[in-house]
C-alpha cells in the first residue's frame, strides 16, 4: 500500500502573512491512511508543527525504502511560550548560526527566539537612529547586525512559526552603549571622577529622550508584541559614588535605597514601551525591587536557588511569568545532564490554578561567554530538546527511559538535518552507514 | 516522535512512500492555497527533510507545479 499525498487544510483565517504571537494556535490533527494523509489545523502555525510531526513518522529502512505507519495524531502545546535565549554580544554569532538555531528550534517545536542582542561587551545591533552605538560599541565594523540581517532573521523565524523577542537590557549591562552615546552612562567617582562609567544615568532628561527615540525604532524593527527590557544585575556602586545622583536621591526621598532609583528608571522605561503599544518582559529583579510594577509586565525568572518560591510569589502578585532558572544550558556538567532539564516540572510550585495559568512557559538559555559559532549548536542540542518536550508535551510525559530512546533517535534526525547535536551517551546513528 | 504529541494512535499497518510519487499539497477546502508562501516554503523544506535535497530537484516537473 502506498502513501501518495499529504493534503494540508487550514480551517480558519490562515494567518499566512502575519507574524506569530503569544496567542497563536499551533494545534493540528494528522491522519495517515493510504493513499492520502490529512493534516488539518486552524492556522498555518499548526500546519508547521504538524509537518514536523509527519516528517518524524517517516523512516527509511536499510534498503533505502521509505515507510510510515498508519497513524492518527491530535496535538497542541502545553505552554504557549517555548523559547531559546541566545546571546550575541559576549561572543558575536554570524547570521548563519542564528538561522541554523532557528532550524533546530523548529525541529523541537520551540516558538520564541529570545535574542539577547547587546550587552556590556559589545553592541552589534546597528541602529538607524543611533548608528554610533554599533559604530563604536561593536567588536568591529563587521561584527554587527545590519537592518537587513535583522529582517532576515525575523522572516526566517516567521516562516518557522517562531517569534523574535529582542532584549535590550538596561540600566545595567550597558558598558557598550556608553561608547557611542555621550553622557548616557553615569560617571563614577572614587575620591574624584574616575573616568569609569556605571549603569545608565537615570537622573537626566537626556537619558529618557534617548530611550524614547531608541525604543521607538526597536518597536518598529521587531514586529513582536513584546520587547525584553532586562533590568537585571544593576550594580549600585557607581550610582552610590556620584554626588549628583546622591543629591537626586535626597530630593526624591529615596534615602540610600538605590533599588528605589532603579525602580524609578524602570517605571519611566516601561511607560516609554507602553507608549509604543508594546508589552514588556523584565528579569525577576525588576519585580523584586519595584514598589509597584505595571500590571501585565511579564517577569522572567532566572535565579536558580529560589525559583520555586519566586514562581509562587510573582504569580501570587498576578504577574505572568516565564521560567528560565532550571534551564541554564551554559552550566556544563559531566554525563547526561539532559535528564536534569527534562525532569523539571514548571507547575510544581504550590500555586493555585489561577497562579499556574500565569506560567506562560519557559526558555532554555545559552549565554555567550563560552559559545560562539564553533560550539553553539552542540552545546544547545539535544540538551535544549529536553526543555522542548517539557514545554510542549503533557505533564505525564516524563519517563526517562522512554525519553532516552526517543531522544537518541531525534538527535540522529537532527544530525541528518545538518544540526551538529551532541550524542546523549554511547551508540551510533543509522545514517552513518551511508556516509 | 519528539516532542511527544498530545495523542498518538499508530497501527502496525505500513504504508510505503516513493520520492517520485509523493507530494504535499493544499486541500481545495483550505483557506491557504498556493499563494501562501509560508506553506509553499514549508512543503519544500519538509519534502527535503524526508527524502533529501536531491529528490526535490530531480522529481518530475508536474510535482513542482502541484
Amino acid at each position: 500500500t502506498d502513501l501518495q499525498q499529504l493534503l494540508v487544510s487550514v480551517v480558519l483565517d490562515s494567518e499566512c502573512d502575519t507574524y506569530p504571537n503569544i496567542s497563536s494556535d499551533e494545534s493540528y490533527t494528522l491522519l495517515v491512511k493510504g493513499p492520502v494523509a490529512f493534516l488539518k489545523a486552524n492556522r498555518v502555525w499548526g500546519v508547521l508543527r504538524g509537518l514536523e510531526t509527519f516528517s518524524q513518522l517517516i523512516y527509511q529502512d536499510s534498503n533505502g525504502a521509505f515507510s510510515i505507519n498508519e497513524s492518527n495524531i491530535s496535538d497542541s502545546p502545553r505552554f504557549p511560550h517555548r523559547g531559546i535565549l541566545i546571546d550575541t554580544a559576549r561572543h558575536y554569532l554570524p547570521v548563519k548560526s542564528i538561522l541554523q538555531t532557528l532550524d533546530a528550534m523548529a525541529f523541537n517545536k520551540f516558538n520564541v527566539l529570545h535574542w539577547h542582542i547587546v550587552d556590556d561587551q559589545s553592541f552589534p545591533y546597528q541602529s538607524i537612529t543611533f548608528p554610533e552605538l554599533s559604530n563604536k560599541g561593536s567588536y568591529s565594523f563587521s561584527h554587527v547586525y545590519t537592518p537587513n540581517n535583522v529582517r532576515t532573521v525575523i522572516e526566517y523565524a516567521r516562516l518557522r512559526g517562531i517569534r523574535v523577542i529582542p532584549e535590550f537590557d538596561t540600566p545595567g549591562h550597558t558598558q557598550s552603549w556608553g561608547k557611542g552615546q555621550k553622557d548616557l552612562l553615569t560617571p563614577c567617582y572614587y575620591t574624584h571622577q574616575s573616568g569609569t562609567f556605571g549603569p545608565i544615568n537615570p537622573i537626566v532628561n537626556t537619558t529618557y529622550s534617548f530611550l524614547s527615540k531608541f525604543f521607538k525604532e526597536i518597536s518598529m524593527v521587531f514586529p513582536d508584541q513584546f520587547i525584553h527590557l532586562g533590568g537585571d544585575e544593576v550594580d549600585f556602586t557607581c550610582w552610590r559614588s556620584n554626588p549628583d545622583i546622591k543629591y537626586f536621591m535626597k530630593q526624591k526621598g529615596f534615602g540610600s535605597n538605590f533599588t528605589k532609583l532603579e525602580s524609578f528608571y524602570i517605571r519611566k522605561l516601561l511607560d516609554i514601551i507602553s507608549a509604543s503599544k508594546k508589552g514588556s518582559i523584565v528579569w525577576q529583579e525588576v519585580f523584586d525591587n519595584a514598589e509597584k510594577l505595571q500590571q501585565g509586565t511579564v517577569v522572567q525568572i532566572w535565579q536558580q536557588e529560589t525559583y520555586v518560591q519566586k514562581l509562587r510569589v510573582i504569580t501570587a502578585a498576578g504577574f505572568p511569568v516565564i521560567l528560565s532558572a532550571p534551564w541554564y544550558l551554559d552550566l556544563i556538567s559531566y554525563g547526561q545532564d539532559w535528564i536534569t532539564y527534562y525532569t523539571v516540572e514548571p507547575l510544581d510550585f504550590g500555586g493555585s490554578q489561577e497562579q499556574q495559568q500565569l506560567v506562560m512557559g519557559g526558555e532554555a538559555c545559552l549565554w555567550g561567554e563560552y559559545v560562539d559559532a564553533t560550539n553553539l549548536t552542540p552545546r544547545l542540542w539535544p540538551r535544549a530538546s529536553a526543555v522542548g518536550e517539557r514545554l510542549w508535551s503533557q505533564k505525564e510525559i516524563r519517563n526517562i527511559d522512554n525519553a532516552y530512546e526517543r531522544l537518541k533517535i531525534h538527535r540522529c534526525r537532527m544530525v541528518r538535518r545538518k544540526i551538529a547535536a551532541e550524542p546523549l551517551f554511547t551508540g551510533y546513528c543509522d545514517h552513518e552507514n551511508k556516509m | 516522535l519528539w516532542p511527544m504529541p498530545l495523542s498518538v494512535e499508530t497501527s502496525p499497518r505500513l504504508l510505503h512512500l516513493s520520492p517520485d510519487h509523493f507530494y504535499i499539497s493544499h486541500d481545495p477546502s483550505s483557506t491557504a492555497g498556493p499563494s501562501c508562501a509560508l506553506l509553499q516554503e514549508a512543503f519544500r523544506r519538509y519534502y527535503e527533510y524526508i527524502f533529501g535535497f536531491y529528490q526535490w530537484h530531480h522529481r518530475p516537473a508536474k510535482f513542482h507545479t502541484e
